[in-house]
């Protein structure tokens, strides 16, 4: 009942098609999931996709087993601060990261299994008042903290056996860096938004800050997600979690814009519209493709570079959804509800 | 968007500001 308003409301329909579900799993014993994932894991010679959820003391990795069923392989507690996210490492194997805190981050921490003690373990990378966090390709995290008198944004280089093999300061903005997203394609290149409503560049190699480019008055606060580089411009997607509907089309869940680095100018070129009504929240997003749970309940998913919902995914008569999160890989969506229930669906 | 609303662009922008940049 929730999706047939959202189709009809929408000026091409998403496709019913575009998300088939796949399989489902349950935590028995977590009533207040905070976030899922998914990891690929090597054993015995064998590379998987495996699924992570996340309650507030404990972080569990599930294993497939045919037919369209999980088992879950080894449960992490950790029961002095609560977790509260789950940070994806792009193109890692065998290590899940996590955020753990109060109101805001206090601790990113690695889970991982030992060989060498035939273990599975917990290790600390970082501590602080830490206000955004990215895991980046090549075993790279980077994150920004705040002191009363200074802002540090740094990158850690991360070791397989779970502890940091190096670390490189970048030259912080003045304002508070809000979140990161990695630019597609430059390895080098690192791009972030801060509380002031601006986009910031850094060389990650030399840790210059190379560009603060204000995104727009007429936008409400922006959280940026993802980053390409093409024909001299670098096109950003961007979410406002706390948008209102300021557009014919609606609530705008994710915008791409375009920033000319070497004016700091920047142009609209799409809207990823709600249409009237229903909220989104903090969402997610897989190359071109951005996901979100709404207010309502229901996950939409919008295809970014044509401005269009491609699929929603309705509450059921279990309730509602409150997470989704892509697989890495193209492996699919993740969408999980509070009661610890996850479902994996193709896209 | 049109070159005239973001300006002259260049194909090697990041590298450039990387230059200019301060260390």
């Amino acid at each position: 009942d929730v999706a047939e308003p959202l189709t009809a409301a929408l000026p091409d329909g998403p496709r019913e098609e575009s998300l088939q579900f796949v399989s489902e799993l349950k935590e028995p014993w977590c009533s207040g999931a905070v976030d899922v994932g998914a990891v690929w894991w090597a054993a015995a010679g064998c590379r998987e996709l495996r699924v992570v959820t996340a309650c507030e003391s404990a972080v569990s990795l599930w294993q497939p087993r045919a037919p369209a069923c999980w088992a879950r392989v080894h449960t992490w507690h950790l029961r002095e601060i609560p977790v509260i996210q789950i940070v994806p490492l792009p193109d890692t194997c065998n290590l899940v990261c996590v955020a753990l805190g109060e109101l805001e981050i206090g601790e990113i921490r690695l889970l991982l299994y030992s060989s060498d003690t035939d273990s599975f373990k917990h290790s600390l990378v970082k501590t602080g008042n830490i206000k955004a966090v990215v895991g980046l390709k090549d075993w790279r995290l980077v994150s920004s903290s705040r002191t009363m008198q200074e802002q540090q944004v740094e990158m850690v280089f991360l070791s397989e056996t779970g502890g940091s093999k190096d670390r490189q300061t970048l030259m912080p903005p003045e304002e508070t860096v809000t979140a990161f997203a990695e630019v597609e394609g430059m390895s080098e290149a690192l791009v972030g938004t801060t509380a002031g409503n601006s986009v910031v560049v850094w060389n990650l190699r030399t840790g210059q800050l190379l560009r603060k480019m204000h995104v727009g008055y007429s936008y409400p606060v922006s959280i940026s997600h993802r980053a390409y580089s093409d024909s001299g411009l670098l096109f950003v997607v961007l979410s406002h979690p706390h948008g209102k509907e300021s557009e014919p089309c609606g609530s705008p869940a994710f915008r791409v814009v375009a920033f000319n680095p070497r004016t700091g100018r920047s142009a609209p070129v799409t809207s990823s519209c709600l249409p009237p009504g229903p909220a989104g929240r903090r969402g997610d997003v897989w190359d071109t493709a951005g996901a979100a749970v709404l207010t309502s309940g229901a996950v939409a998913v919008w295809d970014l570079l044509r401005g269009c919902c491609t699929a929603v995914l309705p509450p059921g008569p279990a309730g509602q959804w409150a997470l989704a999160r892509w697989a890495p890989g193209g492996a699919g969506l993740l969408a999980g509800r509070r009661d610890g229930t996850v479902q994996l669906y193709r896209y | 968007c049109s070159e005239s609303d973001l300006g002259p662009i260049s194909l090697n922008w990041f590298e450039e500001l990387s230059t200019e940049a301060p260390p």
